[in-house]
């Protein structure tokens, strides 16, 4: 049996409204640790990574006692997610051998429990082994802040070319019409933690990437107040949205190289 | 002109 029960149906709500438009099915893999979801868009440019961890607070109750998969619909469950309100408490359950997924939602008071289940898919997508990288930048900053650097940049071109380097970190693009660019410096002293653009380098790094995935991954902005961009020379930028409570949200895209 | 990578260019299936 596999049950979970989320404190806010809005984190839940939250990360299905950021991964459904880019990523069509997904395998939930439930264990006792947790659940993660793996999945890559249709061109294989872009995965994502999801994890939440069962012994954080945003768990309110877990239960897992074997190991299963649940293959979902994202935009079924984008739409289930809507019957609940953003204050409900949402319980996930499933059978050791699911070919359903139930979702309870409880409102705040107990005057109104609603449940809902959903068929399951089998979808047969094999896991990608994502090697732990010692990234040569990690730049952390306020996540609106990089939502709109991305909205703004893609009026002017599908390219933005990140360069990290030791006084902060640019972003570039170019395209038939115009051109942009926008450099963050470290910040110094600002007061609230969440405002802060702090840049850890290693190596400088200079990297062209496609504005309508970043635009895309950028849907999960409402997930945390700050993103951390990891960069490595010919490598894919990963796109970090912290889950409070949970763990995290990560976007993984594949660079575009200069020929 | 600028070519766009995949995925499993970089991250391969175990």
């Amino acid at each position: 049996m596999f049950e979970a029960k989320m404190l806010q149906s809005s984190v839940l709500k939250k990360i299905i409204e950021s991964l459904k438009d880019l990523f069509a099915d997904a395998n939930f893999d439930c264990s006792s640790s947790g659940i993660t979801l793996q999945d890559m868009d249709s061109s294989h440019v872009a995965l994502c990574y999801l994890k939440l961890r069962s012994d954080e607070e945003g768990f309110e109750d877990y239960r897992c006692d074997r190991n299963i998969t649940l293959g979902v619909n994202l935009g079924l469950m984008s739409k289930i997610l809507k019957c609940a309100g953003n204050d409900d408490v949402v319980t996930l359950r499933a059978e050791d051998e699911p070919n359903i997924l139930t979702f309870i939602f409880d409102s705040k008071n107990s005057e109104r429990v609603s449940k809902y289940d959903i068929k399951l898919m089998e979808i047969d997508s094999e896991l990608l082994g994502i090697p732990d990288t010692d990234y040569s930048c990690v730049v952390k900053m306020p996540s609106h802040e990089f939502q709109r650097i991305c909205s703004n940049l893609s009026q002017l071109g599908d390219s933005v070319t990140i360069d990290c380097h030791k006084e902060g970190v640019d972003f570039k693009v170019a395209g038939e019409q115009g051109s942009g660019a926008i450099k963050l410096k470290q910040t110094t002293s600002v007061d609230k933690e969440e405002d802060q653009v702090t840049v850890q380098l290693n190596e400088p790094v200079t990297q062209s990437f496609a504005l309508k995935f970043l635009c895309a991954f950028t849907k999960a902005t409402s997930l945390s107040d700050t993103v951390n961009l990891s960069l490595t020379q010919d490598t894919p930028v990963v796109v970090e949205y912290p889950i409070a409570q949970h763990g995290y949200l990560r976007f993984y895209l594949a660079p575009k190289i200069e020929e | 002109i600028s070519d766009q990578l995949q995925m499993l260019f970089f991250f391969l299936r175990p």
